[in-house]
């Protein structure tokens, strides 16, 4: 598999959603 | 002028992180949120704890292929295949490198009464959670916080090995259960060798003031090995129904969101539950990678550079399929996607001297002659039509202003 991994994740909201099965991403999430 | 609109401009100097901690501005919904910071940055009580243990970019990158082996290694077999013991973990050899002491970043949560507060890293591929107690049987690591004691709380208590609760540890572990005087034991091994073995039982958790949970089933360690950086542990945040957002799915309905910070340096958040979320937040769909059930499946249809789209097709990806990963320090694509986006992005950053590669990654640069840089911008497209934009910081691992590295790598094969 490929794999989306934490440096790339840095500073973005990533918003799990296990019953709705979603995944989400907010860019500027920590400030 | 594509240039200057797909690009960042990049201070060098704002490169490396700072030695101060920088506490982040974002006041989230207070009552579910806990602070994440990197293990290794001056956030972190365990980097002032244990300084001389840090270990360096490359030893970082080292582990985080032995974590990705893992990763394709549990996705390969079948599960619930190994029987444990709890006496076999004393033989198991552990390397000078563990999956979870990668690149990860921690949260402090509190178990028993009275509570006692413990710095966990948390981890969106495996799904149980640990920490180390008292007595320990075989050997334990060193660690920041006190070991837990379950003897000194009143709400304790272990899980009968002939119950359904502790047969169910054989999908979140991979390893089938074993029983110790009528107590249930759980084994858990990460791929290069580190491991947790100990009791499997049920023990009150406080994750903030206001959100404390009785009876939430953890790993307690008496025989762990591997470099978990003075973490007293792991919180386990993926799909399988012994995970944290599965077992406190009646308050949060498995809804959890995370922002890692920029830096080690700075800290961010993992919060529970719908409060704090981004308005400005875009949904692609989860989906579910077959022979590893408890991963977050997620399909990557495109990939831009510096604005252009490559030309590689959404199935190149979907042969494989893909994963989100908090504990995987480097994204990893199909070896046709990663050579297009490193060779899009070395004709973008032409005019930098190019450095030597960095473990897994090859496409490095020598800033120490400039005082900004300008570095095309990424973004990866996920199914649905969600573009997420890598922030700069995202784009660049650094060692050193004379090794900055595009923080991308390759499989082995396309169809890994």
């Amino acid at each position: 598999v490929g794999i989306f991994g934490n440096t790339q994740q840095k500073t973005l909201q990533v918003v799990y959603d296990g019953v709705g099965g979603k995944l989400g991403f907010a860019t500027g999430g920590c400030s | 002028r594509r240039d200057l609109e797909h690009s960042h401009t990049i201070q060098v100097s704002s490169l490396l992180p700072s030695s101060i901690c920088s506490l982040a501005t974002k006041v989230l919904d207070k009552k579910s949120s806990l602070q994440v910071v990197h293990k290794h940055g001056p956030c972190s009580q365990l980097y002032h704890h244990d300084k001389a243990n840090i270990p360096t970019h490359a030893e970082i990158l080292l582990q985080d292929v032995a974590r990705v082996k893992s990763i394709h290694s549990k996705l390969a077999k079948s599960l619930g295949s190994t029987k444990v013991d709890q006496t076999d973990a004393a033989n198991i050899p552990a390397k000078d490198g563990s999956v979870v002491g990668s690149g990860n970043y921690v949260v402090t949560v509190g178990l028993g009464t009275p509570k006692k507060d413990l710095t966990l890293i948390f981890d969106t591929g495996s799904d149980i959670t640990w920490t180390q107690c008292q007595p320990c049987v075989g050997t334990c690591y060193k660690q920041q916080d006190p070991v837990f004691a379950p003897s000194l709380s009143s709400t304790y208590s272990n899980i009968s090995c002939n119950s359904t609760t502790c047969n169910s540890l054989a999908s979140a572990t991979g390893n089938t259960p074993g029983c110790s005087s009528s107590a249930c034991v759980y084994g858990i091994q990460y791929g290069d060798s580190s491991f947790s073995v100990g009791i499997f039982a049920k023990e009150k958790l406080t994750l903030t003031s206001t959100d404390v949970f009785d009876d939430f089933l953890f790993g307690c360690g008496q025989n762990n090995q591997g470099l978990f950086g003075g973490a007293a542990g792991l919180i386990g945040l993926g799909r399988d129904k012994l995970s944290l957002p599965s077992q406190t799915a009646s308050k949060y309905r498995k809804y959890f969101s995370y922002c890692l910070p920029s830096s080690s340096s700075s800290t961010g958040f993992l919060s529970f539950g719908y409060g704090g979320v981004s308005k400005f937040v875009k949904f692609t769909t989860l989906t579910t990678i077959s022979q590893g059930t408890s991963f977050y499946g997620i399909d990557i249809v495109g990939i831009s550079v510096g604005g252009k789209k490559l030309p590689i097709s959404a199935s190149l990806f979907t042969a494989g399929g893909s994963i989100i990963d908090s504990g995987t320090v480097i994204t990893r694509l199909p070896p046709t996607a990663y050579t297009a986006l490193s060779s899009e992005f070395r004709k973008l950053m032409s005019q930098y001297p190019k450095a030597q590669p960095l473990s897994i990654l090859d496409t490095c640069y020598d800033f120490t002659k400039f005082s900004s840089v300008s570095v095309p911008m990424i973004s990866i497209f996920f199914r649905g039509g969600v573009e997420v934009p890598i922030a700069a910081k995202g784009i660049l691992y650094v060692n050193t202003i004379s090794q900055v590295c595009l923080a991308f790598a390759g499989n082995n094969d396309d169809t890994d």
